[in-house]
């Protein structure tokens, strides 16, 4: 078995929680915070048999899409961290972010 | 070391973290949604020794009970996600959905 | 490649993402509640290769300080969960607890 970690952003997490339960896939959605915009985001974490990872995949790969954001980064230099630089930077958000991990064992209690 | 991962409901939430904490095991929690009833219920990391894994288990079991619930489930065959369908469907939501992970290396800094 | 899960105090959470992106780590951040003291706290998801997991940890050790704080916890032995125990008591709550995990497979969709 493996544990599908995804990290998508908020617009599609409510397609992609219907197309998971459409092709049959389990899943729990997390609310999450990216490290770098600071803005919200969705982390799905998805437990699928090994052989059904590709699918899951192409699933989440299907309804999340990349998007451009323009955005006044955190900018690390900066002396306190609340002031943020004052050149807006455009970043392309990807559709998704999937990490796949083993699970040595799954129980339904 | 290993990470054991468990979806509960919220309402056993509270006493699972006093029966963790009272088999002397440490816990986070975090607040989750569930992908096909999209209704609230609870994540835990439980960070333990790998000889303890059935022990954790049997707490969890003990603590978390499985219920009936009736509801309109999300139908991914409708045209827009957003209208549920409309016969009411029963579903037995199972106490605990349990995975663990092995942890490669455990860190208190 | 790694995931690195780090549960650290919401104090230092805010630096501790800007350190990241300082020292070019990605990450994505969830709340959390502690399963002891059932006070907030920030779990933290980063993905490195493996070789940058020995300076992911500095970067985190650098930042999260260990603090003492005096508390109610959570009593066990009570009859009912809410009744807290009278006596306080200081616990050290540690800078951050440092999971790693495998991670099998990585994708940018
Ligand atoms: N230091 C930096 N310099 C310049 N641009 C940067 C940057 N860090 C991030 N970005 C850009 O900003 C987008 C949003 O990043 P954020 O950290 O808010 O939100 C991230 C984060 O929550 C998560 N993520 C990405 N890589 C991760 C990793 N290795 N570990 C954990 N979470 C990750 O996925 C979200 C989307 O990431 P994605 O790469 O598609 O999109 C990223 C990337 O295009
Ligand atoms: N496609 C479907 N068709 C018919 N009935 C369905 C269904 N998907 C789920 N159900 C039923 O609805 C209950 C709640 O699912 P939900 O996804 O909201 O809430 C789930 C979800 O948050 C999590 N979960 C279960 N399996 C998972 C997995 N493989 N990966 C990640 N999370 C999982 O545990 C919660 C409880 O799951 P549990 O299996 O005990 O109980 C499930 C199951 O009895
Ligand atoms: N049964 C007990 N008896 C006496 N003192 C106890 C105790 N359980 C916890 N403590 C103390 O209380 C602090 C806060 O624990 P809490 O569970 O709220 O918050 C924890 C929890 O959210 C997480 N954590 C620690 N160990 C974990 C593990 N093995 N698995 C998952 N999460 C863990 O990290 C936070 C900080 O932990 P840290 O060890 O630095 O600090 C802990 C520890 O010093």
């Amino acid at each position: 078995m493996k544990m599908v970690i995804a990290v998508i952003q908020d617009q599609d997490a409510h397609e992609a929680a219907g197309a998971l339960v459409a092709a049959g896939f389990r899943s729990t959605r997390l609310s999450s915070t990216g490290g770098f915009l600071r803005s919200g985001n969705t982390t799905l974490l998805i437990g699928v048999e090994d052989e059904e990872v590709d699918k899951v995949c192409e699933v989440i790969r299907e309804v999340c899409q990349a998007r451009k954001q323009v955005v006044n980064p955190i900018t690390p230099m900066a002396s306190t961290l609340d002031t943020y630089s004052s050149f807006p930077v455009e970043v392309v958000v990807g559709g998704a972010i999937i990490f796949v991990l083993d699970v040595t064992r799954f129980e339904r209690a």
